[in-house]
């Protein structure tokens, strides 16, 4: 039996509509220490992984082991039924072919029910090691965000190169150019907007525009984002919640 | 100019 609570339908709903738009079928895992889903888009270029730790939930109990093959586009549709401060329960027994959700509005005495029929997904989960990076970079997401969406009306690719001391992030299209840099610092008053860079080795890595566009969909769920690059890996985009994350794992472009 | 490459390249289950 699966019981999930959150507190608020919100959270819920930004952790969707963070990766609804680049893959459709997900299978959620959902275990004794929280749910995990994994899915690759059509393209096979980008990664998306995420886990809900038990601390994201008000109360949360799994005695078994289930695995909920959704549609992302269906389960958007039940949960825009629900209203943002609505509790959400998510509901299944031992072998389910549906999950019920429940919106309660406490206030109100209002519960809403919704079931949703569940699919038989075929994906292999893949098991993730540490990879080793070159450059890691912290930056605020609505920042990020806007960078991308900036530069990718000009070029399908967008650049980004790091140095020691700055950041660049370059569109050359054929419109025109553009470019972005920033420095690292260090905001006392407050923490969130500050930049932080660990650099082992300089990179300069090309990325398809919108693929960067999908990530950037991530950002209504951290204040914060998580760049990591390596020019032997690809870059892994991570937006943290209050327990697990939506980590976006994108293949760059390469020299032919 | 640049090819997108793929998971695979990376990550074999892919």
């Amino acid at each position: 039996m699966l019981e999930a609570k959150f507190e608020e339908a919100s959270l819920f709903k930004r952790i969707i509509d963070g990766f609804k738009d680049c893959v459709q079928l997900v299978n959620f895992q959902c275990k004794e220490d929280g749910i995990i889903a994994q899915a690759v888009d059509d393209s096979r270029v980008l990664l998306v992984s995420l886990e809900i730790g038990i601390e994201a939930f008000q109360n949360y109990r799994c005695d078994h082991p289930v695995t909920l093959g959704i549609d992302l586009t269906s389960l958007s549709k039940i949960l825009r039924c629900g209203n943002n401060s609505d509790t959400l329960t998510l509901i299944a027994d031992d072998t389910p072919d549906t999950v019920l959700l429940l919106f309660e509005d406490t206030k109100k005495d209002r519960v809403a029910e919704y079931s949703l029929k569940l699919m038989d997904i075929d994906a292999a989960f893949l098991k993730i090691e540490d990879l080793a990076y070159d450059c890691t970079l912290m930056m605020p997401s609505s920042e990020f965000s806007k960078i991308v969406r900036d530069l990718s009306q000009l070029s399908d690719s967008l650049n980004i190169m790091i140095t020691k001391e700055t950041i660049k992030f370059v569109a050359d299209g054929d419109i025109g150019s553009g470019s972005v840099i920033l420095k690292p610092f260090v905001n006392m008053d407050k923490p969130e907007d500050s930049i932080k860079l660990e650099m082992d080795q300089p990179v300069d890595l090309t990325f398809g525009s919108k693929y960067l566009l999908d990530i950037v969909k991530g950002s209504a769920l951290a204040e914060k984002v998580g760049i990591r690059l390596s020019s032997e890996a690809p870059a892994l985009f991570q937006f943290d919640l209050k327990s697990g994350y939506l980590q976006f794992f994108l293949a760059p472009k390469f020299n032919d | 100019g640049k090819k997108q490459a793929t998971l695979a390249r990376f990550f074999s289950a892919v």
